[in-house]
């Protein structure tokens, strides 16, 4: 079993 | 103030077909260094980033940083009014709620005003480090459409491998599995014929096909693509726009549960 994950995990909000 | 006048109209209506079906509304953000835009989809999982560099329009005035919140799905309709040669220019006011997109005939004998409504959008703005991918594959953009289109038809999830013998695009689904390398083939006579692999260490990710198959609608803007892999981090599928900028796409890859 895969898990999308997300773009926010990876880039911080500015 | 805002006025920005492009020549080759024609590159706007591909970006925002390239991005429309993505992203549903964003803000295209006006300032000295050009017209941009960053957001992502209602998922969360991928972004879109777009340049529009000042120096690549015939005519470029922003007075001052504007932001203007707009409905792609809207934009996209009215700039297919536009013809395939006109020069487009996009044209808009501080303190007003409307952005007024001008078509001019190649012989000026022809000339629209289309005006849309603004809205406001609350949109999250993300940093994007610079990194130091682990491997940078680049390819025909159409041959790239093409695998992902193929793939699509057979998996969900595509398994992109680098390694030194080439770049391995994998999927499995229902019916089978499908497999295809890429191997390093440089051409000289034409060199966006070219797939060029640099690979400082092997990698291996997994992404939605789904997502792979719409970021290829900007297929149109450029004949070569780049893919900039590393674990850990999004992929980022890259569509250099001639002369001008770039739209780049991120995509978050999946991991086992």
């Amino acid at each position: 079993k895969q898990k999308q994950q997300t773009i926010s995990r990876f880039f911080s909000h500015d | 103030m805002l006025e920005l006048r492009l020549i080759q109209g024609s590159l706007l209506k591909k970006v925002l077909e390239a991005i429309k079906d993505l992203v549903t509304e964003a803000n295209f953000d006006c300032s000295a260094t050009g017209f941009s835009l960053q957001a992502m989809d209602s998922s969360h999982v991928a972004l879109v980033a777009l340049l529009l560099r000042s120096e690549g329009f015939d005519h470029y005035r922003c007075d001052r940083n504007l932001s203007m919140g707009i409905n792609l799905n809207n934009m996209s309709k009215m700039l297919r009014c536009a013809g395939p040669e006109d020069i487009i220019t996009i044209k808009g006011d501080d303190g007003t709620d409307t952005v007024t997109f001008m078509f001019e005939s190649q012989k000026q004998d022809k000339i629209s005003d289309f005006e849309m409504k603004l809205m406001d959008i609350d949109s999250e703005h993300l940093g994007i480090p610079d990194a130091e991918y682990q491997a940078i594959v680049r390819m025909p953009s159409a041959e790239f459409a093409r695998i992902c289109k193929d793939l699509g038809s057979i998996g969900d999830t595509v398994v992109i491998s680098v390694t030194k013998e080439g770049v391995k695009f994998f999927t499995r689904g229902d019916v089978g599995s499908a497999n295809i390398v890429c191997r390093q083939n440089t051409s000289v006579d034409k060199p966006e014929d070219s797939t060029v692999i640099e690979m400082n260490e092997p990698v291996s990710l997994t992404f939605a096909l789904r997502y792979m198959n719409s970021f290829t609608k900007a297929t149109t803007l450029s004949e070569v693509v780049t893919i900039s892999l590393s674990s850990e981090l999004p992929v980022v599928v890259e569509y250099k726009i001639a002369e001008m900028g770039y739209i780049r796409f991120y995509l978050a890859p999946k991991i086992e549960d």
